[in-house]
């Protein structure tokens, strides 16, 4: 899946 | 989460405790750089404005920790110890990163919102904001073991990610290509330093650059 923004890294 | 990023926070809430303690302890920022430290509060500043939207405890706990810790820093260098803040060798011109990458962020995002814009300029910034602390180190022709125990944990962090997202591709098909090719450079630019670090820091020697 293209760059869906990993919200979850900091 | 996986250990890699796991690893990763961990090597980056150790570097940014060795920073504050070696100021506080020393009462000293001698051989710091004050600019690079107030890009990473900028960093931290603009990627965790998403802070009220609960991910989990450690989430938000290590953002409230690396938004505190870079503010204290902040203060310890050019409030509470700024008579040993070294201005003459702390002279990168940071308006060269931060221009370059708001710029950046407006054009190479993945979604054309304030948040998202604000949290892609964090991410460019980031990976350069230690410029001027290896910029500062170069001009000094050599850095105290303590600073650079220091660049090694805040360096190896986002090497680590390198290897989360390795792992999250495999595993999960997902990536972010923005985060990755960031954190790529941001990673390259401390290979210089990793290799004074192995050869000689760990070897006892202080850490001494070519001048």
């Amino acid at each position: 899946s293209f760059a869906v923004k990993s919200k979850d890294e900091l | 989460m996986n250990i890699f990023r796991l690893v990763g926070d961990l090597s980056h809430l150790l570097a940014i405790i060795i920073l504050l303690l070696k100021i506080w302890k020393t009462r000293s920022c001698a051989g710091i750089s004050g600019k690079s430290q107030i890009l990473f509060a900028i960093v931290y500043t603009s990627r965790y404005l998403d802070l009220p939207n609960f991910v989990s405890m450690y989430n938000t706990l290590m953002k409230i920790v690396f938004i505190a810790a870079s503010y204290a820093t902040v203060y310890l260098i050019y409030m509470k110890f700024k008579a040993t803040y070294d201005h003459n060798h702390d002279t990168f011109r940071v308006e060269f990163l931060v221009l370059p990458s708001f710029v950046l962020a407006l054009l190479i995002n993945h979604d054309f919102t304030v948040l998202e814009v604000l949290w892609t300029f964090s991410i460019y910034m980031e990976s350069v904001a230690i410029l001027p602390q290896l910029f500062m180190v170069s001009k000094t022709g050599e850095a105290e073991s303590i600073t650079s125990h220091y660049l090694f944990a805040l360096g190896s962090y986002r090497a680590l990610y390198i290897l989360n997202w390795i792992y999250r591709y495999t595993t999960e098909d997902h990536y972010d290509l923005i985060a990755i090719v960031a954190g790529i450079v941001q990673t390259v630019l401390y290979c210089d330093f990793f290799y004074l670090y192995i050869t000689k820091v760990l070897k006892g020697k202080k850490l001494q650059l070519p001048a």
